[in-house]
């Protein structure tokens, strides 16, 4: 009787080349915070079907890199956050099939959570570490920062799609930084002074996401300093839905998407 | 008659000899870490 296949190896090339098209869907289904990379393959089973058809599970350990998941920047160009930055990690399991050599995703389940502050404080004492989102000062600075930019700005008015990280910083001087993603209106910033409520996103083949970070430092002294970049029109992949936004929405430390 | 030998002196002799400079390959998986381990 002949040998069963030896089992899969996590590092096996076939193992890497079903962990790519797991992370490509993942990436690709989720409407929300940043984009992950591959930070190592747990696990692998392959579990034969018949004649050149087969399942495969996979449990993948991901890492939150700081490109925004509406950036078009390709996720190899994106850099994963730095363990001082209070890193974000997710975890993965996902369910291929593999017909006649070609992997396509069944089915994923993720879990993303930040790493504990206390092993971050416990290396980097002074490093500031990720707060929650619907914190106060974190909606007051995001508010500010937005209205700041809507007032100087020559382009569309933007509105709020949602809070992706937020730090609050204590000592020395008191610092709220935070980075959040917009979406383009149909008014200009003009308009929108006279009547703000009619201004609503544009629609899905006019669509003009973008990213803003903001710093306001509170103490020793006042300053708010925001930045955005539009993506302008990126036109969405015809198997994944655009996404649908539900307004502002708040990511919390932990997050299950399937 | 049977006696019981010590186990560290059976798996002395029941050891499959292994060639000089023998490395056990990598457990399968875990795979490697690309980043840092958190």
């Amino acid at each position: 009787v002949p040998a069963p296949p030896a089992p899969l190896g996590c590092d096996d090339p076939e193992s890497e080349a079903a962990a790519e098209i797991a992370l490509s869907y993942i990436n690709g289904h989720s409407h929300h915070g940043y984009k992950f990379a591959l930070n190592r393959i747990e696990d692998i089973r392959m579990v034969p079907q018949g004649p050149n058809k087969d399942i495969v599970f996979l449990e993948l350990d991901l890492l939150e890199t700081k490109c925004p998941i509406l950036s078009p920047t390709p996720l190899a160009n994106c850099t994963v956050r730095t363990f001082a930055e209070h890193a974000v990690e997710g975890d993965c399991d996902v369910k291929l099939q593999k017909v006649d050599g070609t992997f396509s995703v069944l089915a994923s389940k993720c879990h993303s959570h930040a790493d504990s502050s206390e092993d971050i404080l416990k290396v980097c004492p002074d490093c500031p570490v990720l707060t929650s989102l619907n914190n106060t000062e974190v909606l007051e600075t995001v508010s500010a920062a937005l209205n700041d930019y809507n007032s100087k700005t020559t382009g569309s008015y933007l509105r709020l799609l949602e809070i992706g990280r937020a730090k609050i910083q204590y000592h020395p001087g008191h610092i709220v930084a935070t980075e959040f993603a917009v979406g383009a209106t149909n008014c200009s910033a003009e308009e929108a002074k006279a009547n703000v409520g009619v201004c609503q996103l544009l629609p899905e083949d006019q669509s003009n996401f973008g990213f803003c970070t903001a710093v306001m430092v509170k103490s020793p002294s006042q300053d708010l300093q925001v930045d955005c970049q539009m993506y302008g029109h990126q036109v969405p992949a015809p198997d994944i839905p655009l996404l649908s936004w539900p307004g502002v929405t708040y990511i919390h430390p932990g997050q299950d998407t399937s | 008659s049977l006696t019981k030998r010590a186990v560290a002196e059976a798996a002395q002799h029941d050891k499959v000899p292994r060639p000089v400079g023998f490395v056990p390959p990598p457990p399968p998986c875990p795979g490697r870490i690309r980043h840092f381990d958190i």
